[in-house]
């Protein structure tokens, strides 16, 4: 079974179109392993993408160098699974 | 214990694909006058590709298509079809609407239409969201279903690379998931509206994706999403975008609803579905009904509308 201990999610809003394009060529950065949750559109919406924890600092030292801002929408992903899996483990037990 | 009866079936809970399968059983045979279920292929792996036939009679009579849980990940859209399904049976006969529209109408409603995916999800990889079909040469497993149909395949707006999320596939169709749906829709050929429901990002498009060549319809199509969407923020002020794919979020070849638009089939649309709060694809359970509430609004519109405006 697959886990995401340490991933996380960050919500990344580009200011402009140069800084979308920037964002943009994250998904080339194959290296990086992201996920893109929700793909690069305009600059109006934000851009969710899950990182695994062995990218999490070189994805922020990236983005922070660039000046591009993010917030973290997902602290650690396995947490969130593991109360998703709780809540349907019991409810099949009720 | 299982569910004796689709009324004591929890629809406010994620559920795995054993269940879903067992609650498609009991509605059918709950309802032998109004539902049916047609298996329309199978899986890569195997697995039924059920679709509920609401009819109450007549013979290839215009209809209505539904489907959810294309990408395998996006579990409130199966939560939500499942939510569907059970509306329907419980409106038909009391709601006026509804029941105009079944009396004239048929509905299809694939609700798991990727299984393996949605099995692997479950057991494997909570983030998984294509098809479980290996690919020739690579460790890499599986294919972007929303990738891999006959329209602008190829072209920008998917990728060639079978380890990425938008993999295309070898050619299109190659997915047992999509052709079985194509030949349905092709041997049925009086399919009035079709809906394919995805999340997250609250959303409502219609075609093109793979080209900037506005639809034929586009200012019908455009005018319908608004009202869906008014519909739906109707209940919870929830706040969807719409407009067509390539305007509204990005550029994609092969998709769904392109595919069927270029068949003639109209209204086609494709729903992104909550969130855009903090949860993603991890929608906790107690936003499962209202989200299903809220979208079935829209349904209702796109379906009074269909029925109303019969091509």
């Amino acid at each position: 079974k697959e886990t995401f201990e340490g991933h996380q999610v960050l919500r990344i809003v580009a200011k402009d179109e140069i800084q979308l394009s920037l964002v943009k060529n994250l998904e080339d950065m194959v290296d990086f392993e992201l996920d893109f949750w929700r793909g690069v559109t305009d600059v109006a919406t934000p851009v969710d993408v899950r990182v695994p924890f062995h990218s999490l600092q070189s994805v922020k030292i990236h983005l922070e160098s660039q000046g591009i801002e993010y917030s973290i929408m997902i602290q650690d992903l396995q947490v969130m699974l593991d109360e998703e899996q709780e809540e349907i483990e019991s409810a099949a037990r009720v | 214990a299982e569910p004796r009866s689709t009324d004591s079936f929890d629809l406010s809970r994620y559920h795995p694909i054993n269940e879903i399968y067992n609650f498609q059983d009991m509605l059918v045979a709950e309802n032998p006058n109004l539902v049916s279920k047609i298996v329309i292929g199978q899986s890569y792996q195997g697995r039924p590709l059920n679709v509920l036939k609401f009819s109450t009679g007549g013979t290839n009579r215009p209809a209505i298509w539904l489907d959810t849980g294309i990408h395998s990940r996006e579990w409130v859209t199966q939560a939500s079809g499942t939510w569907f399904a059970k509306k329907i049976v419980t409106d038909y006969g009391r709601d006026p609407a509804m029941t105009a529209i079944l009396n004239k109408m048929d509905i299809f409603l694939e609700i798991v239409t990727n299984p393996d995916g949605y099995y692997y999800s479950h057991t494997s990889n909570r983030m998984w969201r294509k098809t479980r079909k290996p690919n020739p040469g690579t460790s890499c497993v599986g294919v972007d279903p929303n990738r891999n149909w006959d329209a602008g395949f190829g072209g920008a707006g998917a990728s060639g690379n079978p380890c990425s999320e938008t993999y295309r596939g070898p050619k299109a169709h190659s997915e047992s998931e999509v052709k079985s749906i194509v030949d349905f829709v092709k041997a049925h050929g009086n399919i009035k509206a079709f809906v394919s429901i995805h999340a997250y990002s609250q959303m409502l498009l219609y075609p093109y994706g793979y080209t900037r060549t506005p639809a034929k319809h586009q200012t019908e199509l455009h005018n319908l999403a608004k009202k869906a969407i008014t519909d739906l923020a109707s209940l919870y002020g929830t706040r969807y975008r719409y407009g067509s794919i390539i305007n509204t979020i990005y550029q994609a070849s092969g998709g769904t609803i392109d595919w069927t638009y270029e068949q003639g089939i109209k209204y086609s649309y494709t729903f992104e579905l909550r969130d855009t709060g903090r949860y993603g694809f991890i929608l906790p359970a107690n936003q499962i009904v209202p989200t299903a509430t809220e979208t079935w609004l829209a349904l209702m519109a796109i379906m009074e509308h269909t029925f109303k405006n019969p091509y």
